[in-house]
């Protein structure tokens, strides 16, 4: 619960260079330094994710730097996922199907 | 049952591998690709049909926002099939109040859409012998992949969080000789891994040139969810199809 644990503070050379060659990579730029800090920090997250994937998976795929990895979980899920389409949805088209048969 | 089946090596059958962009349409783009193929492989005749017009002419309105397989089936049916893509271009957002189904020629239709056995050997065998067919998946990990074969647990990617619409477009196996194998002796056993190719709509940057594999035969992200299909052509004169392999 320290500041210290909260702030990852600067960092590393090595990451603002892969950081780099990512934007470079895939084209992408920010809009102002805080927005540059901020999404540098999620692609640093979505690294470390990209790492515990890879130890996790079962199979031989490979995860790491994708034209995604400065987006939150968050901000994938409402660009690329499809709500409509959620358990939660189907399960209350399903329900309300069964309660109109039944009446 | 053949041991591997990839439509991409037929010829005119798959679509080059589109985009999306932030249109959350994978659903019609699935839709319109399981239409295609199976126009393609049934009459030999190779066409693209629209996405935009299902994002238009849906029900369910604003297509960019979402949407399910069976409507876009459904929109398909409602106006007794689909324009070109070349005629009705993808825009990448939806224009509900306009649609423009009925000012452009009909290139591909269908009789009907099916729900098939949530069993993946039945979907390898309907793959094989009939084309591709669009499934529901939960796309978690696909943020974060390159290339390979995904095997995840329900743990580290939940079945019942399937929500991203894809084109189920084959399958095969992997061998590989393990490090173990390797340093044994006289022909060292293969690791296979079996896996499904799949064809996503991220574009041809991403992934295994805008595809990717998932292992088949353990439910790896829900792919058993919902397996469904158009059904194209008259089925009392159902033919034998053959899927290269």
């Amino acid at each position: 619960d320290s500041p210290r644990a909260q702030d990852p503070g600067p960092r590393p050379p090595v990451l603002k260079e892969v950081f780099k060659l990512f934007q470079i990579q895939f084209n992408k730029n920010y809009s102002d330094p805080a927005e540059h800090a901020r999404r540098l920090d999620i692609f640093v997250q979505n690294l470390a994710k990209a790492q515990m994937l890879q130890e996790e998976d079962l199979g031989t795929a490979e995860f790491g730097v994708t034209p995604f990895s400065d987006l939150t979980e968050e901000e994938f899920g409402q660009l690329y996922g499809n709500w409509r389409a959620t358990r939660k949805d189907l399960r209350v088209g399903r329900k309300e199907r069964f309660e109109k048969q039944e009446s | 049952m053949p041991p591997s089946c990839d439509w991409r090596k037929a010829h005119n059958v798959l679509s080059p591998v589109k985009h999306q962009g932030k249109c959350n349409c994978c659903w019609a783009i699935a839709a319109a690709g399981n239409i295609e193929a199976l126009w393609n492989i049934r009459f030999k005749q190779s066409v693209e049909v629209s996405v935009q017009e299902l994002l238009d002419c849906g029900r369910c309105g604003d297509g960019c926002l979402g949407g399910y397989v069976w409507d876009a089936f459904i929109t398909v049916l409602n106006y007794s099939g689909l324009a070109s893509e070349k005629d009705y271009r993808f825009r990448g957002h939806a224009k509900t109040h306009r649609c423009l189904a009925p000012f452009y020629k009909k290139v591909a239709w269908i009789q009907d859409y099916i729900m098939l056995p949530r069993n993946e050997d039945a979907m390898a065998k309907y793959v094989a012998t009939q084309g591709p067919i669009t499934v529901l998946i939960n796309p978690t990990l696909l943020q974060h992949y390159q290339k390979g074969i995904i095997k995840s647990t329900p743990s580290t990617c939940d079945p019942w969080l399937a929500s991203h619409y894809i084109l189920l477009v084959g399958f095969g196996k992997e061998e590989k000789a393990t490090e173990k194998d390797l340093f044994q002796s006289n022909h060292p056993p293969l690791q296979s891994t079996p896996y499904w190719i799949l064809k996503n709509s991220w574009g041809a940057h991403w992934g295994e040139k805008g595809y990717f594999r998932l292992h088949r035969g353990s439910d790896t992200c829900g792919i058993t969810r919902f397996p469904l299909t158009a059904c194209v052509g008259d089925p009392a004169e159902k033919q034998k199809v053959s899927c290269p392999p």
